[in-house]
């Protein structure tokens, strides 16, 4: 434990707010709604030891176990997301006809290692 | 960042950035379903169900409304109790390959709320027909070039008209030969016999100008998008 500092729960892996709004990327013209949506982003490390809050896979606490063996050759497992749900966009496309489409993955509800 | 944009694009499944020219309004029907998709949580929802339309029960995770393209049509000598004829044309071309067809629903709208007083029982005869190649090639018989797919009866004036024309639209898509369809509003049931003068027939048909626009909605579902398609990679 003297190798690995402690890591303050601020900086554990877990979702972060973002939202996404489609003027800003310059869609607005064409997406009816919604007008943006929180999406969310995974960020935090994935320190050693791995709790169970962590959501940490069986290959992550292998990596964990190598990275605190080898530092330098080994990172640290990352913090990506393990759990999205869909949204639907309401939409022109280029024929003016309207379009609602059901896209998956397109929030992030939970992160994991 | 045009790169990058594409990119992003075709993740989402279109090929370039739309730039509508002169969008319609959008149909009350998918800002309904839309509305209520937002409502409901996504968690407690089936995955089975991720690609399914609840609505009108089909598989599909893609829903459009085309507009009409086609023109009325104003014959020389039309039918004698004919109102309305007019083509009807639905470009499907915009649908891709990987998407199958799985609901296609043609609504006439009409525009009018209330009634003429004369006319409260009124009965008008719809006839639906399918194009085929010989309309367009402009045989001087609209009846050679074309297929009777629906005749029915109505009065009310102030509603949509529903139609379900899946198998013809698959048929679209598969043959590559959209043709469109013809509609024909005419005077119907025992009324015919009481507008016999043009003057007549022309107040009895006043109910029908008040047509207003047909779309068709269609239901595709693109695989390649569905959490069912990924689980299995």
């Amino acid at each position: 434990s003297a190798q690995h500092p402690p890591v303050t729960p601020s900086n554990l892996c877990k979702p972060r707010r973002l939202y996404i709004s489609f003027s800003d990327v310059g869609w607005e013209n064409w997406i009816i709604a919604p007008q943006g949506y929180m999406a969310n982003y995974c960020l935090g490390e994935c320190p050693f030891p791995l709790t169970a809050e962590l959501n940490s896979t069986n290959h992550a606490i292998l990596q964990t176990m190598v990275h605190s063996l080898d530092p330098e050759g080994t990172p640290q497992p990352c913090c990506v997301p393990v759990r999205l749900s869909p949204i639907s966009i309401l939409y022109y496309d280029n024929n003016d006809n309207v379009v609602l489409r059901h896209y998956e993955d397109m929030v992030v509800d939970e992160c994991g290692c | 960042l045009s790169l990058q944009e594409s990119l992003l694009l075709k993740s989402l499944g279109l090929s370039a950035k739309p730039s509508p020219k002169s969008p319609i309004p959008v149909p009350s029907v998918l800002w309904r379903i839309f509305q209520k998709r937002k409502m409901l949580p996504a968690p407690n929802k089936d995955p089975a169900d991720a690609c399914r339309v609840e609505e009108f029960n089909v598989p599909g995770n893609i829903i459009r409304v085309f507009a009409d393209q086609g023109h009325f049509i104003h014959s020389t000598q039309p039918p004698r109790l004919l109102c309305l004829q007019k083509r009807l044309y639905f470009n499907l071309s915009v649908l891709e390959e990987d998407e199958s067809l799985t609901m296609a629903q043609l609504e006439v709208k009409f525009s009018h709320n209330s009634y003429h007083a004369s006319s409260q029982r009124q009965v008008f005869e719809l006839r639906l027909y399918r194009s085929s190649q010989m309309v367009l090639r402009g045989v001087p018989s609209p009846e050679r070039g074309r297929k009777l797919l629906v005749g029915q009866s109505f009065a009310q004036l102030h509603q949509s008209l529903l139609f379900n024309l899946t198998g013809v639209a698959k048929e679209w898509r598969t043959h590559g030969r959209n043709l469109g369809l013809i509609l024909e509003i005419s005077v119907g049931g025992g009324d015919a016999a009481s507008a016999p003068t043009s003057e007549g027939l022309r107040n009895v048909c006043a109910n029908v100008d008040a047509f207003l626009a047909a779309s068709l909605l269609v239901v595709t579902l693109n695989p390649q998008q569905c959490g069912a398609a990924r689980s299995r990679r």
